[in-house]
Order: structure tokens, then C-alpha cells, then sequence
């Protein structure tokens, strides 16, 4: 034991940097660009502000590119740029319960550390939150530490009143292409899902391109909501006791849960045994487990839907047609469910055949909280859903041919990602089921389009 | 900003316990038995003991169960029990190059967690270094600040000298069964992997099953390895710089790397234009880069192979034969490479042809230092080397239908996992195509073979 130590968080991802999906150069690259991107969106999102982003990728030399990324969202004041850039599990959205792309505290930061471990160099960052001046820096992360240190920084007269965010990040051992996995792609798919984004890229030989917004509305700031009383375990139970600031039990139930009136209060003391007047912190563990059952057996109304932001089934179709100009597309959006800890989700899907669609047999386009999921598709809940599915019931004859494009985005307060790197969803029975059921809903409508299509055929080559 | 706010490494992974490997209930049971039997493992071949394995599961009640494993090991000395069970990236192997079954300092104390949050209980521990006392008691782990606690302890006689630990965890919400993704199968695998260690499994209905021993070999206590120059990087090259207590680059050199002679550092000082007095603490990104450089431009022998302890292709074709009963066996153990950073990794493979090979089209067999990968093969590199060899070339018609088992085992100073559930490899260049050639080396063999039996089948049917 004479070798026991302990190490930080960084030095952990620092030598794991694959589990932050920074491993082959393709990926490396984009993914500083969706840590980045999906930054700003959120950012933007949270503070009801249109997004107006751009990502400029340069050459600098072999395998060797700058990211420069620029927003208009709310920017970061200057005693939190340490925290952001430098400090792994450090931010605002992991502790509460919204819907967000980011919800680790680890993304911008695993950038500055992938960057700087390739090039030696620090993060260039330029910083405003709309007051009288723009703080403008370099900032690097102290691995042995976990925390960001500002190498340099000065203040300059924000004559214009501009407000938002640039990061600048130099890394080598990366390549641009224009693959499927290349930040091109990324944004392309990023703007499919958030047509309320206006995204200019600029490529390394100068080529500019802009994904133009589709819609000028700017979706309602999502909102922190409280868990509902479906799929709640003892341990969240007295985690929520502990950090509660109502005095009773009655209470506690009615203001941090979802579809908790007093009257439904009183059904689960009834139940569980439990008083209502039991002061929330010294609930023991056999009282959790009584509640919890308690809930089990109370009829409660379906979770809230106003505070998860879908997609919505006609945006969808809008993209799928603009981009692959099916023969056909149908979309859905399933009703809010719960999975593990009472975390609401909402599955919506789509399906385009014909066309542009498919490729060479059934081609899956997946996204969480409306982030494009690019990478590990082999190891994802999406993909194994999709695939449970028995396409042949709905008419479709050959899945390594057919031209058929299955589009699936989750929302939820919090997705459950197979690794860090959040690009694959972790099997949870209750999302697998109703991936399952809003993609045979589609298939259904698919069917009688084929079946339609067939009759047609036949009927001309009589 | 001002619900910004950092959480500790244990936070995090309890919200997200899938990237442990807590989803679903067969597999959080098999979690938790992995994680016990791998340190058990590690702990024996580190103090050159030859292991006495036992697990135990009992059913408790539905989906309640409790896990007691004991092994022979060299027992946890009191001072450091609250950090093994309960502090996350804590532990003995994480910053050593040394080629061990863990090496994240997150597995006991992940299980810890996982069946302290499903019943609200601690795991109990009986452990001792085989002194004049044994030490048995409770311990949980305080997740906000991510430290070990000793809920009661007592010390008990040492009568006997034993020596060793045993751990029962309590868990529930999860299932136990005899699919390819249990408890049963995973010791099975482990006990081919591992033909030293003795492995008695008692299951809930109270049936015992004894993997017994096929050698009384103990392998080499693993070594420390030093890193190959080839696959550094500038940043390996500063931070290793930074923990030397060599005063000058070339004693630094020869010290810490292996292959690098006195005539070889000359050589490297020539041609990066640093100068072997310098401090290595005062190395600057610029020489850091010149000198990786030079590595890259200097020819330096393969890396050592006694520090890495492969299965051994004999070993390997033993296990194939006994488990499946095949017409044909093949296998390989590959010289050892390096990829990023340095880090040297052997792999080794075997193919099986008929019996009862194959589960309806080519079944893979993955593991890494050892341990059986059992889940995550959609999202493993391995999966994706294999997919990538062309067996057509190979004489297999059918990739679907074909009595085909292929076996590949990595080991490595450090094994790059996609996730830190340690279940699935990420794609390292180097190691895809090492891969690649293992098979299609077998695969040369495999053809032969197919082709006699052809000629066999032909001659006898005209
Ligand atoms: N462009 C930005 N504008 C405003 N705030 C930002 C921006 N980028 C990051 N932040 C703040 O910094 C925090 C840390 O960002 P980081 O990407 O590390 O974590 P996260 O987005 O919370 O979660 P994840 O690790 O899942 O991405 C965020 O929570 C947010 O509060
Ligand atoms: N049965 C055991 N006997 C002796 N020492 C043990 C035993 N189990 C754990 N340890 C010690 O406790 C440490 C922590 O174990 P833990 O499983 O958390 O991490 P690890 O095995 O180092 O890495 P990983 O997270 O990859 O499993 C080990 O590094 C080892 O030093
Ligand atoms: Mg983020
Ligand atoms: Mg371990």
C-alpha cells in the first residue's frame, strides 16, 4: 500500500481523454466545436436570446487548428472564467433539474485541457456581460489541481454594449475533412434541431457557410421541474429531504414534487404510515422506502408538459423534407414519461423514406435535448431500440436496402449517457419502450404509404 | 452565475452510475461482482499469491440480493479501509505503468456506492494482512464529499494467520439469472482467462460451482513498466519531466524511458539541439516538442516483453478447446507495440472452427488485461476491428451462419476504455490494427484448414 494515491479529476480525464471523446482526429476536433457550440446555445437559450453563433476552424499547420468560437449569449463574468475554463464539475446547470445540452460541468473545460495538453498553449478568451467593459485573457487548468488558472488578461471600453462570448482553442494532433463525423456535419445537424439558430462556419481554405435560422421564435427559457413521485427511489428521497428547506413532510411532498396536492399528501401518509408532520431531515431510511411505495400504489396525474422543449413534429418534418426530400415523412411526439429517480423525458421521432433518405439500408439520425448525438452510434439505447423494431411488419421488405431515414431526439432534465463524452444513451427500460412505440406509431403510417405505393404499382402494370 | 456550483467525483458518478456500469438490473449485479473479483485478482498476482476466489450470492428478497466475495489476497491495512471502499480515484494502480486489471482507483468503491444507494445500507468488510488481529466491520461512502467512512469496527483474534478480504455488499433493484450477461457467466470467462486462480461460486439457490485451477503457475508479479519513446507526446514528456528526481535530461532519459542508452540520449541531444545537462524541470514547450521530435526520427528496439503478461497462445488454444470442442484452433500472441504516450500493449487472438463455436455467425470473445469485457460490444473497438477483417478471403461464405469464435485479449500498462464502466475499448489506431493482423494471421490458418476440408468433402462425395 505503500503506493496508494489519489488523483484529481482531471489527471483522471486527463489520462481517459477518450472517455471526453477526444480520441482519433476527426472526433478530437469536432468535439471542441460541440462543447463549445452547445455552450452557447445554452447559454443563449437560458437568458431567451436569439443565438447568433459562429465556429472559424484554421490551419495552422499540420494536424495542427485553431476553433475560434463566438456568441451572443449572456457572457461569463470575470471572477467565474477560472471556474468555467479550468475546473472540472464545475457549473450551472449538473445540480438542477432542466433541460440543457450541457449538464456534467466538465465540457469547456475537457477543451482547454485536450488543447493545451497538444499545443502547451492556453485558451485565448474574450469575455462580455454587456456592462462597460470586455475582458479579453488566456486561461489554462492546473491538472494536479483541477482548477483554471488566468494566465493573462487586460480590460478594454465595450464602446458598443456588446454582450456574449469568444473562445479561442489551439490543438494539434486534429484534422478537418468533411465527413459525417466532421464539424461541417455537426453544425448541419445542430441547426436541423434548433432552427432558431442562426450558425455562420467558416472552413480552413476561407469557405464561408450559414445555416440560416427557420424560425425567429426563440423558445421559452426551459425551466427547472421538480421530479414527479413515478420512479423516485429512497436514496433520491432522503437526498431531497436533506436539501430541503420546508419543515414538514406534508410540505416537502407539495414543493418539491410534481402532482403532489395536500389532498394526495394525505393519501401517501395514510398509506405509508409516515406523518405528514415528520420534519423532512430525520426521515430514516424505512420511512423512504415507505413513501416511496406509498407512491407506488397513489394514482398520480401524467408529468407537466410545459417544462420540456421537444422539437415539435412539424419542425421536424420541415427539416427531414428540407434536407432529404423524402416521398414521405411522419413525426411524433409521445406524451412525457418518467425514467429512475422520477426524471421526466419526452421521445419524439420521425421517419423519411424515399428521397435522399437512408443509407444503403436504414440510417439513424439521433439527438439529446436537441444536440446532435454523432458518435457511438454502435453502443447507443437509440440504435438498439431501432433496431428491436420489426420493420417488416411495416412494409419494409430488405433493412440493408431500403431507403429509410429514422430521426429519434429525447429531452429530458437529465439524459443518461453512457460516458462523459455524451454521445450514446445508456439502456433505461422506459426510454427503450417508448423509442419502441412512438417508431412503430411512424411504421404504422409508413405501412399503409407502401401498401398504397404497392397497390399503385400494381395497378399501372396491370 | 449564481447557480453555479462544483460537485465532488462521487456526485457525479451517482447520477450517473450507468457510466459505471449500474443499468439495468442483471448487469448491476454482475457490476458489482466484477469490480470485487478484479481487485481480489490484482491484489493476489501483486504479492505473487496464487488466488482463492469466492463468490457468494443470496437472495434476499425480490430483486434484493447480497454479494460476499473473499479472497486470499494480502489483506487492507486499517488506516487505508475508508479509502478503498469510499473515496473515488483512489487507490494503488491509477499512476503506475503497470499492467493490471484496474486502473481508475473508482471500482470497489463505485460498488460501494451503488448498493449503499439502493438500500440505504453499508458495505460490510472482514480483512487482514495476516498480523495478529483481523479486522471486521461496516463502511459507506459520504458522496458529497467523497470520503470513506467506518460506520463500526471491531478487532478479532487472528487465530488462524489468515489472510485476505472479504466484502458483502447489499443492493437492490437488481436480478440475478444465468444469461450470457450474469454473475455464472462472467467468472466462467474469467477462470479461461485465468487458468491460476481457483474461483468457487456459490448461487442464490445455493448450488456450488468450483472453477478450478488448470496450472499452479503463479504468473511474475506484474512490473512497472517505463514508457517506449515511441507515441510520447510533448505534454507526457513535461509532466514526466516534472516527477523525476533525475537532475539532468540525459539521466532523465536513460531513467525513466526504456531503450534509451547513454550513445541514444547523445543521439537524441544531436538531433533535438537540446543539451543533455539541462535540469528537466526547466525543459520549455519548444524543447519538449525538438526532443519528441528526435525520438521520432531515432530508431529504437521494440519494447521490452517481460514487463506485459499475455494469456500465452497456448494457454488460449487450451481454453478455446475445452469450452467449445472445436475441429480447429489457431491462436496468436503478437509482439508489443506502443501507442499514444507511450504505453506498450500486446495483443493476442485465437480463432475456433466448428463444435460448439459460433453463436448462429461469428461470436467474439473480448478482454483486456484479463478481464472479461462482457457488455458494450456494440461500442468496443475490438467488435469494429473484427467487422473490419474480410473473412470472405478467409474461406467463412457466411458471416451470419458460420461456427466461428473469435478471441481477443489486449493487454497494456493502460487500457484505453470508451467509458470509465471499463467495459469496451476506444479506437486507438495502433491497437485497430494490431488487431487486424492477429486475425488475419489466424485467418491465413483457418483458410488452410477450410480448404482441406473442402478437398476432404469434394473427393469423398465424387
Ligand atoms: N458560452 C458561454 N456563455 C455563458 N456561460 C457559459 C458559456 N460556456 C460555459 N458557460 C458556463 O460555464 C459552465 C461550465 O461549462 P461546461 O461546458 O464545462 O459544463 P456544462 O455545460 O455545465 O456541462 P457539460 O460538461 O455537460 O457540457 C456552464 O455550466 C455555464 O454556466
Ligand atoms: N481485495 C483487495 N485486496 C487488497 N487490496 C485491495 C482489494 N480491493 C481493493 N484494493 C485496493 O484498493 C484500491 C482501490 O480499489 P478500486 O477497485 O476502487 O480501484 P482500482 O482497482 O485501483 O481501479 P479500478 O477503478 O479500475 O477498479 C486498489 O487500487 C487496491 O490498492
Ligand atoms: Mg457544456
Ligand atoms: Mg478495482
Amino acid at each position: 500500500f505503500k503506493e496508494f494515491k489519489a488523483q484529481s479529476v482531471s489527471e483522471f480525464f486527463k489520462k481517459n481523454a477518450a472517455m471526453l471523446g477526444y480520441t482519433g482526429k476527426i472526433r478530437s476536433l469536432t468535439t471542441i466545436v460541440h462543447e463549445g457550440v452547445t455552450n452557447s446555445l445554452d447559454a443563449c437559450e437560458e437568458a431567451g436570446i436569439l443565438p447568433e453563433i459562429s465556429v472559424w476552424v484554421e490551419e495552422l499547420g499540420t494536424e495542427h487548428y485553431r476553433v475560434t468560437m463566438e456568441d451572443n449569449a449572456s457572457g461569463i463574468p470575470l471572477e467565474y472564467v477560472p471556474q468555467v475554463f479550468g475546473r472540472m464539475l464545475a457549473g450551472s446547470k449538473a445540480h438542477r433539474n432542466i433541460q440543457s445540452r450541457g449538464q456534467q460541468g466538465i465540457g469547456v473545460s475537457g477543451a482547454v485541457m485536450f488543447s493545451q495538453v497538444t499545443t502547451g498553449k492556453p485558451t485565448s478568451f474574450l469575455t462580455s456581460t454587456g456592462d462597460t467593459h470586455i475582458v479579453k485573457g488566456r486561461v489554462q487548468l492546473d491538472v494536479k489541481r483541477n482548477l483554471g488558472e488566468i494566465v493573462d488578461k487586460e480590460k478594454l471600453h465595450n464602446t458598443s454594449g456588446w454582450r456574449g462570448t469568444v473562445i479561442a482553442h489551439e490543438a494539434k494532433g486534429v484534422l478537418y475533412n468533411k465527413s459525417r463525423y466532421s464539424p461541417y456535419n455537426y453544425l448541419r445537424m445542430t441547426s436541423i434541431a434548433n432552427p432558431h439558430a442562426r450558425i455562420t462556419f467558416i472552413e480552413p481554405d476561407g469557405t464561408r457557410i450559414l445555416f440560416e435560422r427557420s424560425t425567429t421564435l426563440v423558445p421559452k427559457p426551459p425551466k427547472a421541474i421538480k421530479p414527479h413521485p413515478y420512479g423516485i427511489t429512497p436514496d433520491d428521497l432522503l437526498t431531497m429531504a436533506s436539501n430541503t428547506d420546508a419543515k414538514k413532510l406534508g410540505a416537502f411532498l407539495e414543493k418539491e414534487f410534481v402532482r403532489i396536492s395536500s389532498a394526495k399528501a394525505e393519501e401517501i401518509a395514510s398509506l405509508s404510515g409516515v406523518s405528514l408532520a415528520q420534519q423532512p431531515a430525520r426521515l430514516s431510511w424505512d420511512d423512504a422506502e415507505r413513501v416511496v411505495n406509498a407512491f407506488k400504489a397513489t394514482k398520480f396525474f401524467a408529468p407537466p408538459t410545459e417544462g420540456l422543449r421537444p422539437i415539435g413534429g412539424e419542425e421536424i418534418a420541415k427539416s427531414l423534407t428540407s434536407t432529404l426530400s423524402p416521398e414521405f415523412t411522419q413525426t411524433i411526439t409521445r406524451a412525457p414519461q418518467t425514467f429512475r429517480g422520477g426524471i421526466l423525458f419526452v421521445v419524439e421521432a420521425g421517419l423519411a423514406y424515399g428521397g435522399k433518405a437512408g443509407k444503403g439500408g436504414i440510417e439513424i439520425i439521433r439527438y439529446a435535448n436537441r444536440a446532435p448525438l454523432i458518435f457511438d452510434q454502435g453502443g447507443c439505447a437509440i440504435t438498439e431500440a431501432v433496431k428491436s423494431v420489426d420493420w417488416k411488419r411495416y412494409g419494409v421488405r430488405d433493412v440493408e436496402k431500403v431507403p429509410l431515414t429514422v430521426f429519434v431526439n429525447i429531452v429530458s432534465t437529465h439524459v443518461p449517457y453512457t460516458s462523459a463524452g455524451k454521445q450514446a444513451l445508456a439502456m433505461e427500460e422506459e426510454i427503450h419502450a417508448e423509442v419502441r412505440y412512438a417508431l412503430m406509431d411512424c411504421g404504422r403510417a409508413l405501412s399503409r404509404f407502401l401498401a398504397g405505393k404497392r397497390k399503385l404499382y400494381e395497378r399501372r402494370s396491370k
